[in-house]
């Protein structure tokens, strides 16, 4: 999955989330066209309780391609993210980091994410505070370190006259500009 | 022996001008040396690599709109990231109009094909879902022609020229996709995929960062749907070509499938946060969850001092760990309106004040609740993404 964010001159704003699903998706090759297929099928996976994909459904997603917008239209922040279920508590603490704990937006998405898994438990990146982690396992939680960070956040915030964008370092990204 | 009254009033209109013109230019500069990068004084792109988003930058200085900036940037972001996303995929746009103030949802996202296999859902346990019956109908290029035809600015071949120019010659491996190529849980299964021939030397080795890769055949279809529209991929050469090399390998994806797909345009999910409004995409996509999670934390109000101190740090994750996991429990209701059971009413509750306050005073000091709590007891552990 991967995500952009806009923002342009005249103040319009996109955030778009595009998927071909898991990894190289199904991994399925047309030689002739040169394009990599989706395995998106397999996001219906969690219907199984339901146990029946009708033909033209669209399968449920994480995607979160997201717009703020203050009162006033002065501030914006346009934002979103890839990584499967992690998309979902990574835009959470990116839009929690720079609306309530006054990060800027580059140490919004920097800053390491925790997540829950399927079992309730939590799971954190390898740099979140261990003092944090301590305190959590104290409060009962299930805590466990995340093998790898595939969470990716883009996003461009926009305060006063100044328009920051940031891409994520986690899949060396780098933002642009003028 | 003074200045006529006219004289004075043109002396204090001209003086006036001046020193407006003076603090104009004073601003223009303060603001520029203050919006030095990382910011931007006018416009701005975050896609994943350093080179689409400046594509997508100088498509907007070309006079583009945000939206051919995107999907400039989305093309682009196909061939540095083909691990990602893809014209082989789905997308979901959320745009915001600054000329008329309003947000609209394009939903691309991937449908299932006419023949879906009755018991594909049977397969869910047994390993990793690739091959060819896991294939969607890609809503991709109809996603970038529906956003195009609505906001486009530039005309659409524009927008596919700087990565045809990038691919035409090949391009090195990125870092990023040399190390998914590499990875020991997905080589195995690349190794034994078509994606071979793409991927492979004539040696039989993965390809690695800094490898050159050659793609020509992207690099014709990138050029048919700049000169064809998007119609080239659903319904024209392009379609029958990969119609034909997928069914090889078991597809049952159809060239019906392809013509018949169509884009959802919908409005956004959207809740009040402080000074905000958050709009969001609704389901399938998780707007809905997004913003349910928002509105229970926002009533905990946190400041930059729930953060100030380790207990505090703490404290506020735990409420956060607490918003998340009662999320879980809210997943299984984010499916495609059109085939749901789940009622728009029911959707409504999920983002509302009301809701979002009676989970809140199910969160205590504990983080040991069993799953019944959470009311999560009926969704799957299957994730999806």
């Amino acid at each position: 999955t991967s995500h952009v964010s806009v923002l342009a001159e005249d103040g319009s704003a996109v955030s778009a989330t595009s998927t071909i699903n898991y990894p190289f998706g199904a991994m399925v090759y047309s030689p002739q066209t040169g394009i990599i297929l989706n395995n998106e099928l397999a996001d219906f996976c969690m219907k199984q309780s339901s146990g029946r994909i009708s033909p033209g459904e669209m399968p449920p997603s994480s995607m979160t391609p997201s717009i703020l917008i203050s009162r006033d239209g002065q501030s914006k922040l346009v934002v979103g993210g890839s990584g499967g279920q992690l998309i979902i508590p990574a835009v959470v603490l990116t839009i929690a980091n720079k609306l309530w704990f006054g990060y800027d937006v580059d140490e919004a998405v920097k800053a390491p994410i925790l997540c829950t898994n399927g079992t309730n438990g939590i799971e954190v990146e390898k740099a979140f505070d261990k003092g944090v982690v301590a305190a959590l396992h104290q409060k009962g939680h299930t805590v466990k370190t995340m093998p790898w960070s595939l969470n990716v956040v883009q996003a461009v915030s926009k305060d006063g006259p100044c328009l920051f964008p940031y891409s994520d370092l986690r899949k060396n990204g780098q933002a642009s500009g003028y | 022996m003074g200045l006529s009254r006219g004289k004075l009033c043109c002396l204090a209109l001209v003086v006036g001008l001046v020193a407006l013109a003076g603090a104009a230019v004073l601003a223009v500069f303060l603001t520029r040396s203050r919006c030095a990068p990382p910011r931007y004084p006018r416009a701005a792109v975050a896609a994943d690599t350093q080179t689409c988003s400046d594509i997508g930058r100088d498509i907007l200085q070309q006079g583009g709109s945000a939206v051919d900036a995107t999907i400039a940037a989305l093309i682009c972001s196909a061939v540095l990231n083909p691990q990602s996303m893809g014209l082989g995929g789905g997308i979901i746009f959320t745009i915001y109009n600054a000329s008329t103030g309003k947000v609209e949802v394009l939903n691309a996202r991937e449908r299932a094909p006419q023949k879906i296999s009755g018991n594909l859902l049977a397969e869910c346990n047994k390993g990793f879902p690739v091959g060819s019956r896991w294939i969607a109908v890609p809503g991709e290029l109809r996603g970038y022609e529906e956003a195009h035809k609505r906001y486009g600015k530039l005309p659409w071949k524009t927008l596919f020229e700087p990565t045809i120019k990038l691919l035409d010659p090949g391009i090195r491996i990125p870092e990023v996709v040399g190390r998914f190529l590499s990875h020991p849980m997905i080589q195995p299964h690349l190794n034994k995929t078509s994606l071979r021939k793409l991927f492979y030397n004539k040696q039989g080795a993965a390809l690695g960062a800094g490898d050159l890769l050659r793609w020509p055949a992207l690099v014709e279809t990138l050029r048919a749907v700049a000169e064809n529209g998007a119609d080239e991929f659903y319904q024209g050469t392009t379609a029958e070509k990969l119609v034909q090399d997928i069914a090889k390998e078991g597809s049952i994806l159809s060239l019906d499938d392809l013509r018949d797909y169509r884009v959802e345009v919908v409005s956004p999910v959207n809740i009040s946060l402080g000074e905000y409004t958050v709009y969001s995409a609704p389901r399938p996509a998780a707007g809905p969850i997004l913003l349910f999670i928002l509105n229970v934390l926002k009533g905990f109000n946190f400041t930059k001092d729930s953060m100030s101190t380790l207990s505090q740090s703490a404290e506020t994750y735990h409420y956060i760990a607490e918003a998340l996991k009662f999320a879980n429990g809210q997943r299984v209701k984010v499916d495609h309106p059109a085939f749901s059971q789940t009622g728009e009413g029911v959707l409504s509750q999920l983002i509302s004040d009301s809701f979002a306050s009676h989970v809140r005073q199910r969160i205590d000091e504990r983080g040991d609740h069993p799953a019944s709590h959470y009311d999560s007891a009926q969704v799957g552990t299957t994730p999806f993404g």
